[in-house]
């Protein structure tokens, strides 16, 4: 909403950690494996 | 080689996600995209991504149908882990609040492989970071909200509500700062390196007690985008062994420890600099930035022939930050000793969250951080994630591990575990990081 100050206020949703999204989020990180490096993420 | 493939961090966005509205196109459509000073580019998948199941649970984005679409065409892969986002780019009108950014460059996702946007709340990534990193060189949507006049202030700012019990998730303010979200002056630093919101960071302090391992300075980037805290595995270890999470118990570790502990002792006792023990007694070469293995054969307690490889190197570049850490605490040489062999069991697996004791969660440190001369405090209660109820509960640690190498590193990673507490304002105008207590 723009307020009559010049700025633009956008809401956040937010989803809380449950254990069917931490087991996704799991899954995720198992299957990165070893093809992720800290190099790369950093794009040195 | 590529030039349209780049590297974006896919962070841990289902541990606990921010994530906020904008459409697409005339008539517009709605999508819901994690808002992420960590990368600068947005996508949404596109109405032509047909091999991706996660495509078919989220909204995609349909060219056909606005007229105010302009066709760009040029490839664009996000890499992310074992996989990639890719499609190509497009232009279109974005609406972000009652904004409307004019043929806006984004990218229409054609391709989402993996499980971890099938189950995404979100449709895609509003990348808030600087362009240095954009992938194709495409102009952020924030740098079009600037150039072309569309917030009075170059400047936004995040309120992430960490209240479990409220609703509402927080706010991000384009053109300026809500009052109500933070309490007191903020504290400034600039941006060291464009490309992440990148600043300097003091050390860091653990139930009052100094780390040293950041003394003389770390970098850190904070990143609406990560729900996590990342930080060296040196720190991390002192970290999870205050809060009793558990770790990899290292046999390297434990070796340096025992064979190299004392003479380590005494060197530092001579005033030695903690980063030039380990090539002094000779685990590591120095080659006068960072340590590196000096691949060499030697004889460990057991008598069995090892490598002094890269692992001990490692360990003993932490075990030497972990005495010097109680040397400055005055502590006795044996508690020194019996200390940093604790710590060989707390190392943790890199980007992987420790499981800690629920019923210990009231007695666990404060952790400092130091950032422009001013002490930021993180409870338990801030960085310790609860799932369930009662005897069924689990708690895990917010803070992750991982080692960046200088001279981009050592390097922290503020995510919404900082930020939660702490109202951030990013400063684009005069490059610079706020931080002040949020409300």
């Amino acid at each position: 909403e723009r307020n009559g100050d010049g700025t633009i206020r956008i809401g956040l949703k937010k989803r809380k950690l449950d254990r069917s999204n931490r087991l996704a989020s799991q899954l995720f990180l198992k299957n990165r494996g070893s093809h992720w490096s800290p190099k790369h993420y950093f794009r040195l | 080689n590529d030039e349209n493939a780049d590297m974006v961090p896919l962070k841990n966005y289902l541990d606990a996600q921010y994530y906020g509205d904008i459409t697409i196109g005339t008539p517009p459509q709605k999508f819901t995209v994690i808002f992420d000073t960590g990368s600068s580019n947005l996508w949404i998948p596109s109405t032509k991504c047909y091999l991706s199941v996660a495509c078919y649970f989220h909204s995609k984005y349909k060219a056909s149908q606005s007229s105010s679409y302009r066709k760009n065409g040029k490839p664009a892969s996000i890499r992310y882990g074992t996989g990639a986002i890719s499609g190509y780019f497009s232009n279109d009108d974005v609406k972000v609040g009652d904004i409307v950014v004019k043929e806006q460059e984004f990218i229409e996702a054609t391709s989402e492989p993996g499980i971890t946007f099938l189950l995404a709340k979100f449709d895609g990534i509003l990348g808030l970071g600087f362009k240095e990193i954009s992938v194709g060189n495409s102009t952020p949507v924030w740098y079009n909200m600037v150039e072309k006049g569309l917030v009075k202030e170059p400047i936004f700012s995040f309120w992430l509500n960490r209240n479990p019990k409220d609703p509402e998730g927080g706010e991000i303010v384009f053109g300026g700062v809500d009052p109500k979200h933070f309490k007191g002056e903020h504290t400034f630093v600039p941006v060291t390196h464009k490309g992440y919101w990148q600043f300097d960071m003091g050390d860091l302090q653990i139930a009052g007690k100094p780390t040293g391992y950041c003394a003389k300075g770390c970098s850190a980037i904070a990143d609406s985008g990560t729900s996590l805290l990342t930080g060296p595995s040196t720190v991390i270890t002192m970290i999870n062994h205050a809060i009793g999470a558990q770790g990899i118990v290292s046999r390297e570790c434990k070796a340096v420890v025992d064979q190299y502990g004392k003479t380590m002792l005494n060197s530092l006792l001579a005033q030695e600099d903690p980063k030039k023990v380990c090539s002094q007694i000779g685990v590591c070469a120095y080659d006068g930035t960072q340590s590196v293995s000096m691949g060499i054969q030697s004889v460990v307690d057991d008598g069995t022939s090892g490598l002094l490889n890269q692992a001990m190197c490692s360990a003993c570049e932490m075990a030497a930050v972990w005495m010097e850490s109680e040397l400055t605490q005055n502590q006795t040489q044996e508690r020194i000793l019996a200390y940093a062999a604790e710590l060989c069991d707390h190392i943790p697996t890199q980007n992987q969250q420790s499981a800690v004791d629920c019923g210990r969660v009231s007695s666990m440190p404060i952790v400092t951080f130091s950032i422009g001369g001013r002490s930021f405090d993180l409870t338990p209660q801030d960085y310790i994630f609860k799932i369930g109820e009662g005897v069924e509960s689990q708690c895990t640690s917010g803070f992750t591990a991982m080692d960046i190498a200088p001279p981009r590193g050592p390097l922290w990673i503020l995510g919404d575990i900082f930020m939660g507490p702490y109202h951030t304002v990013f400063d684009y105008g005069k490059g610079r990081v706020g931080f002040a207590k949020a409300a």
